[in-house]
């Protein structure tokens, strides 16, 4: 019978978001709710994980701390523009 | 629920909004509908009132915009950011904004309302089968003049119901040839044009001209919006798929899911997608304006965001039909504005204070008279307006200038008068007044002297639990239970108590009795129900038929028509109604005999 062809990806013109990875889109995403302030990140493991335990808690997710699934799954997930934090 | 540093509030409860411009995605009936019951949301648990207005001086002034749109906000293309607002406040503070990259829906797909067909003016159901096949758009299959058609049901093959979606072919909106249809080629500026064209206008908007000629007539209009096939986001938001397309060396003729990762339907708006790297996402279920709206008033009321996922104020996007507002948003608006100082709501006396969910309805005149195959009759539409070689004085874009209030207003809307409505769901006699129900909304009729007609209102409003098509209903006279069938499910109200849904076999129906079109109370706690051409005797008591099988019934009730859509008593007589007539039996001498056939909204609405 026919076999499953390899399906073949492909970047779409105009279509950035795909091309970023996981700690990119996190950090993009703290920074336009307003968990971490430009001024404060420092790129270190300490800030982002203190970022995030703000916004699991915010979000009523599981305080990890990590950049887990269901954070980035609530980070991918269509939301209203307003910050969370800072108003 | 949090509010913003310093319990922004506004400090008059006379709120006034202005809608400053349009999405394509939706008609715009339905626009104005979503954003006023987005705000009622809000009215319904404070005092405030919220009145539409014309201009930049509204408290909450409503836009659609994409990418950078004037705030220094950016929205973000298609998904991700859908919508933002500002507190209370001068200026753009108490304003909403929404990113019309996305697709703005009522949360299940496109809304596509039609015209002419048989359907009334209904909106496709996406999707349809038609001939075997399914349909996610409009389709010119099954016809020879290559107009665009949809189904308003999910089924066109048993149902037949049909109207013809937006098309420039069709009628145009607006511009100065009062709707008339685009003729095409057509000749601007002595060129020839065989399509729509934004030629001539900086505002992008797609138009046509009425006569062979717009460089001699001046006649045009604006070509409709085709929802159904325009792509989001991509980089050709607004445009059309284009059918079939080449990607990958291989042809597509319908959107597909290939060379993504995300599964997300994607098509082509040019033939060749190798060649020219044109491409959007195809409509999927959108985004519920109405949800959406309601969220964002809550910010511009002073609102921040909660951390409950269940209420309405939680950052992320989630559909529901239930009621949006959650235990915690009223507490949080109620602590800037307090309760709502009035009593309960009484239902209204005349007309509701909402507007319908759903664009209006105009129900057809009796079976199918237009097959996909004929030409229906152009209709005229818009006012006339400016050319489009200049700036336009009245763009489409302007609203239009009457709106809904916050206070009840005679309405004007056509679906709400009871005697434009000619094929109802169901019809019973509950307390002595004949209710008739239609999509999600009830009339309640007295005869008599004095006739006298109360409503629409909402069903939901008053048996939340029911859905919004109902195909039958009856009252027991003795226990005073109301039966509701919709599909093979029953619903019994005793008061404001509710037992269901349970499945029609729970009263001792087959799994082939697919509906129960109607059911007339015998008293003495029995009653007969009808599917179709059969019917069962009804013990309400044990709320169980009786299990000898199904009797025809026209050996009961001879010379009423077989495929009756709704079968109810009303002042015991027993009504057989068919398109929009009835057969009136009177079933006390036992001959059952037929003594009246009449129009329902003629004869027993007494419509003029």
């Amino acid at each position: 019978g026919p076999r499953r062809h390899q399906p073949t990806y492909v970047v779409f013109p105009g279509e950035l978001r795909t091309s970023l990875t996981d700690t990119q889109l996190a950090e993009e995403y703290l920074y336009r709710y307003g968990y971490i302030k430009v001024a404060e990140f420092r790129n270190d493991n300490q800030s982002l994980s203190q970022a995030l335990r703000t916004l699991q808690k915010r979000l009523s997710l599981p305080e990890t701390g990590e950049l887990d699934s269901t954070t980035l799954e609530a980070m991918r997930a269509p939301r209203c523009g307003v910050p969370d934090v800072g108003g | 629920f949090q509010t913003f540093e310093g319990d922004l509030r506004w400090h008059h409860r006379n709120i006034t909004y202005w809608i400053q411009n349009y999405s394509e995605d939706l008609p715009r009936d339905v626009i104005d509908d979503a954003f006023a019951r987005a705000f009622a949301v809000w009215s319904a648990v404070t005092p405030l009132t919220f009145t539409r207005v014309n201009g930049l001086e509204a408290d909450i002034v409503i836009q659609f915009g994409v990418q950078e749109h004037g705030d220094g906000y950016p929205f973000d293309g298609k998904d991700g950011l859908l919508a933002h607002a500002f507190p209370p406040g001068r200026g753009i503070q108490g304003d909403a904004h929404f990113d019309d990259d996305e697709l703005w829906t009522l949360g299940k797909g496109v809304v596509v309302p039609t015209r002419f067909g048989n359907a009334g003016g209904a909106s496709c159901h996406f999707p349809f089968s038609f001939d075997g096949r399914s349909y996610s758009a409009c389709t010119t299959d099954g016809r020879s003049d290559d107009l665009l058609w949809c189904s308003t049901t999910a089924d066109f093959d048993s149902d037949r119901l049909f109207g013809f979606c937006p098309s420039e072919r069709l009628y145009t909106e607006h511009g100065n040839a009062d709707g008339e249809p685009c003729v095409f080629p057509f000749t601007f500026e002595g060129r020839s044009y065989s399509a729509c064209t934004t030629d001539g206008r900086s505002d992008g908007y797609r138009w046509c001209a009425t006569t062979a000629s717009y460089d001699q007539d001046k006649l045009y209009g604006f070509c409709p919006t085709r929802v159904d096939s325009t792509v989001n986001g991509g980089n050709s938001a607004g445009e059309q798929c284009v059918f079939p397309f080449v990607f990958l060396g291989k042809e597509y003729s319908s959107c597909t899911r290939e060379g993504r990762s995300d599964g997300r339907l994607w098509c082509a708006t040019t033939s060749d997608f190798d060649r020219d790297k044109k491409w959007g996402f195809c409509p999927d279920q959108g985004y519920s304006l109405f949800l959406v709206a309601a969220h964002e008033f809550g910010h511009a009321l002073g609102l921040d965001h909660t951390s409950v996922p269940e209420a309405l104020m939680y950052p992320m996007y989630r559909y529901t039909e239930e009621p949006p507002l959650h235990e915690d948003d009223v507490k949080g608006i109620q602590h800037l504005y307090g309760g709502r100082p009035n009593p309960e709501p009484q239902p209204p006396t005349t007309t509701p204070a909402t507007k319908p969910t759903a664009p209006p309805v105009v129900c057809t005149t009796g079976p199918p008279t237009v097959r996909p195959s004929e030409r229906p009759t152009a209709g005229p539409t818009g006012p006339p307006s400016v050319s489009p070689t200049g700036p336009p004085s009245v763009s489409p874009t302007g609203p239009p200038t009457a709106g809904p209030s916050a206070a009840p207003t005679a309405s004007l809307d056509p679906s709400e008068d009871v005697c434009n409505v000619y094929i109802f769901d169901a019809i019973a006699e509950i307390g002595n007044r004949l209710h008739l129900f239609k999509d999600g909304r009830y009339w309640q009729f007295s005869g008599g002297q004095r006739r006298r007609v109360q409503g629409p209102f909402l069903i939901r409003d008053t048996w939340p639990a029911l859905p919004h098509k109902l195909d039958s209903a009856f009252e027991e006279p003795l226990t005073k239970k109301i039966f509701f069938f919709s599909g093979r499910q029953v619903w019994v109200y005793t008061g404001a108590s509710v037992l269901g849904p349970r499945r029609l076999d729970k009263l001792g129906l087959a799994p082939e009795v697919a509906q129960v079109t109607g059911a007339l109370p015998l008293g003495g706690g029995k009653a007969l129900l009808f599917s179709r051409q059969n019917f069962w005797r009804f013990d309400v008591k044990t709320q169980k038929v009786d299990s000898r099988s199904p009797s025809p019934v026209d050996q009961m009730f001879p010379g009423v028509p077989l495929n009756m859509h709704d079968i109810f008593q009303y002042r015991d007589k027993a009504y057989f109604c068919q398109d929009r007539f009835y057969w009136r039996v009177n079933t006390r001498n036992e001959v059952n005999q037929v003594d009246e056939v009449g129009y329902v909204t003629f004869d027993i609405l007494q419509c003029p």
